[in-house]
């Protein structure tokens, strides 16, 4: 496993792979090679994981989280619970490239990425959509909350905070089809 | 969620993730994914890593830093990954995740905790010994 030049990548998402591929053969940084690797698979929504119309939060919003780190010095840009944006990985490139910071989050980070030149626009489809209508039509399961009312496993929201905090096992939710 | 670390002729290293993390989650969730030595890392004097899964508790041990500091400490890449995953094992038995590992000569690996459901990862792999990108797995 010696021969350079190597893309890895999690998951079977091939044409990420290639993406990347393609930009060093064509002369791109490494950089490059990830960025436009990791947006292949915002573009196709890899798996649903990956990118806009998937995995919707409890009110039905997708939001994005995605870094890029340079290995020769150390810079790094990220985003968190990115909103409107789809680029999430060119706008994580921009944070390196046009700030000092490492980590921009929320509605700020959409804002400085509009700045940047980011279209905004909105990120839920019909598959997120009807993900979401399933879940609130199946009594919002499964779902995060703990030491609420009323009962997490029961019902859906608003919670408030329960006065005894019990140690529940951990439920276990992220799998191959939800996770980070 | 795609993790992914890219490699030149030169030895220049980058790393990079992209999610929309875990469905249902409480709105203002963040995942590893973003945070760096979580989500992935990249040290071109060492190697880099992405890690996948369950991100509320993978980032509580930074498992792309830890497995590129085990292959800065010479470790090889399955080493390093294993590590990192049994370190998140020895806390949280049933967690869903999977790590990929790549050094500075182009050695990379892979591991993951076996689960009910969940015994096997698939990552892709393009390196100059192909033509095209191949699909790898790692059994848990």
């Amino acid at each position: 496993h010696t021969s350079l030049p190597l893309v890895i990548n999690t998951w079977p998402f091939k044409n990420a792979t290639a993406a990347a591929w393609r930009a060093l053969q064509s002369g791109g940084s490494v950089l490059d090679a990830v960025e436009k690797g990791c947006g292949r698979c915002q573009i196709e929504q890899c798996d649903g994981s990956v990118g806009y119309g998937g995995s919707p939060d409890e009110s039905g919003e997708t939001t994005l989280d995605a870094m890029i780190m340079n290995g020769d010095t150390m810079e790094v840009g990220a985003v968190a619970d990115l909103r409107r944006i789809k680029n999430a990985i060119g706008v994580a490139r921009a944070v390196m490239e046009h700030t000092d910071h490492t980590l921009l989050v929320g509605e700020s980070a959409s804002v400085f990425a509009e700045n940047m030149g980011f279209i905004a626009e909105d990120l839920t489809t019909n598959n997120s959509v009807n993900i979401f209508s399933q879940w609130l039509k199946g009594n919002c399961q499964p779902n995060y909350r703990k030491n609420v009312f009323p009962d997490p496993s029961k019902s859906c929201g608003p919670y408030k905070p329960s006065a005894t905090l019990k140690q529940n096992m951990r439920a276990q939710h992220a799998n191959t089809h939800s996770h980070d | 969620t795609i993790g992914m670390v890219a490699l030149d002729q030169d030895g220049h290293l980058a790393a990079g993730t992209s999610t929309n993390g875990l469905t249902h989650k409480v709105p203002g969730r963040v995942g590893d994914s973003p945070i760096v030595g979580a989500g992935a890392y990249a040290d071109s004097s060492a190697g880099g890593a992405a890690a996948t899964g369950d991100g509320d508790l993978m980032m509580r041990f930074l498992p792309s830093y830890l497995a590129v500091e085990l292959m800065r400490a010479g470790a090889d890449p399955s080493a390093a990954c294993k590590t990192a995953i049994s370190r998140i094992k020895r806390h949280y038995s049933e967690f869903f995740g999977a790590i990929i590992c790549a050094n500075t000569t182009g050695h990379y690996g892979a591991a993951c905790n076996k689960v009910p459901g969940f015994s096997q990862f698939h990552f892709m792999v393009w390196n100059s010994e192909s033509d095209a990108p191949r699909l790898k797995s790692v059994d848990c």
